[in-house]
């Protein structure tokens, strides 16, 4: 059986936040090393792989394999009945047909409970190579989700262009065209707001500004995300937690 | 214009 305690239900409130307009329907794989997710969109433009490792729970106990699978708008709702600061007990059994939450907040003494119904989902796992990448830009996440917000105005594209001074994010569309340029720079005080880009060869690649803008529903995790790409393959972007990740993969958009 | 890739010709199925 799975049992899965979390200090603070916004960190769940907050990774779901962040996939379910992306992966309504998806397995949640609980095993030992805790509970992970991979799961595409409709259209199998993105893929979405999220992991909560076990060390951030506690207890977290879970001996064998549990695939549960979750309509996230129903989480949706069962989590809007937690508050913040409450813990959160994800409880289910072996061949589980519901999955049983208790939300508890010890300064009032409230203990609530709620049991979602479980879907049987078939999904597709896809192996996602190990990839060297060409270019790795930290930015802040505030950052990034202005600059897919404006470009989104403009077009349906934006082209993402890293060298070793920085990245160029570019678009043009019906009523003309706009790049936004960050600069590689240290920011000593506050080094979650510096723009960071590892670099071994350049790179410009094409991807779809909705998908961006809908991965950026994650930006509430992490103070930072990392854009890694390589000529040819699907941009990762990914929003790092104490214990985890969403990642989102996008297959780029390939010249006819 | 360019066509939108499919993730699946980049990433197998396992």
């Amino acid at each position: 059986m799975l049992e899965a305690r979390i200090e603070q239900a916004s960190v769940l409130k907050r990774v779901i936040e962040a996939i379910k307009d992306l992966v309504p329907d998806c397995n949640f794989d609980c095993n030992d090393t805790g509970i992970a997710l991979q799961a595409m969109d409709n259209s199998h433009v993105a893929l979405v792989a999220m992991l909560l490792r076990a060390d951030g729970f506690s207890p977290y106990r879970c001996d064998r394999n549990i695939a549960l699978g979750i309509n996230l708008n129903s989480l949706t709702k069962v989590l809007r009945c937690a508050q913040n600061e409450d813990m959160i007990t994800l409880k289910a059994d072996d061949a589980p047909d519901s999955l049983n939450l208790v939300f508890e907040n010890t300064e009032n003494e409230r203990i609530s409970e709620y049991d979602i119904k479980l879907m049987d989902i078939d999904q597709e796992h896809l192996g996602i190579p190990d990839t060297e990448y060409s270019a790795s830009i930290t930015l802040p996440t505030a950052e990034f989700q202005r600059i897919c917000r404006d470009l989104s105005q403009l077009s349906e594209s934006v082209a993402i262009e890293a060298t070793k001074e920085g990245v160029k994010f570019s678009c043009s569309g019906d009523i003309g065209n706009g790049s936004v340029t960050l600069r590689t720079h240290q920011n000593v005080d506050k080094p979650e707001l510096s723009t960071k880009v590892d670099l071994t060869e350049p790179v410009n690649l094409t991807f779809s500004l909705k998908y961006l803008v809908n991965f950026c529903k994650a930006s509430s995790l992490s103070q930072t995300v990392t854009l890694s790409l390589s000529n040819e393959v699907p941009l990762l972007v990914e929003y790092k937690m104490d214990n985890g990740y969403v990642r989102f993969y996008l297959a780029p958009k390939i010249d006819e | 214009g360019a066509q939108q890739g499919n993730i699946m010709s980049f990433f197998g199925k396992k």
